[in-house]
């Protein structure tokens, strides 16, 4: 009975440990109070236009790289490149959480990234589109299944 | 490479009724 009760103590912290439930918060934020700050100020766009590039598993070394000419315009002021490591287990989806919503990735998020839809509670896009910004977009359909209506225009693939 | 999101993504630089794009490729 004892080696029962510590098999299924085993098996219970294995699944608690590896398939942990998620802890997303369920609110979005909120503006900053407007009678702390200037916002108007403080937050005003720098730029009317914003080209998001993400490229999946490419190594920083080939971007930074002075063999590079289109990539180099990134060092003379026309954009900004940033480096993301997600640590395993990870695939598209949860890289894109990770990404867009600050996610940490679960190994849960492997089996649903076969699945996965509408899950996310609150990031970048769901602030850009309640801001009424128009976003397009075009690549991996991982992102249409997790933003099935905040594109203006898309296309998977 | 899927030539016609390449084709469709210059359109979308072209028209410009757009406030955010968002290109994910596969490196």
């Amino acid at each position: 009975m004892i080696l029962y009760g510590i098999f299924l103590l085993s098996i219970l912290l294995f699944f608690n440990g590896f398939f942990p439930i998620s802890k997303t918060p369920q609110s979005f934020k909120n503006d900053p109070p407007k009678d702390m700050l200037p916002v108007n100020d403080t937050y005003a766009p720098v730029v009317s236009k914003l080209v998001l590039v993400v490229i999946d598993a490419l190594r920083l070394d080939f971007v930074n790289s002075q063999l590079m000419p289109l990539t180099s315009r990134l060092s003379r002021g026309n954009g900004c490149s940033n480096n993301v490591s997600v640590q395993t287990p990870t695939v598209t989806m949860p890289r894109i959480k990770a990404l867009i919503a600050g996610n940490v990735p679960q190994f849960i998020d492997i089996v649903l990234n076969l699945a996965s839809t509408e899950q996310l509670k609150d990031s970048l896009i769901h602030s850009a589109y309640n801001s009424n910004k128009k976003i397009v977009f075009y690549g991996d359909d991982t992102w249409l299944k997790l933003f099935p209506s905040y594109f203006w225009r898309y296309e998977g693939t | 490479v899927d030539h016609n999101v390449t084709r469709n993504v210059l359109k979308e630089i072209e028209v410009k009724d757009w406030d955010i794009m968002i290109l994910h490729y596969l490196g």
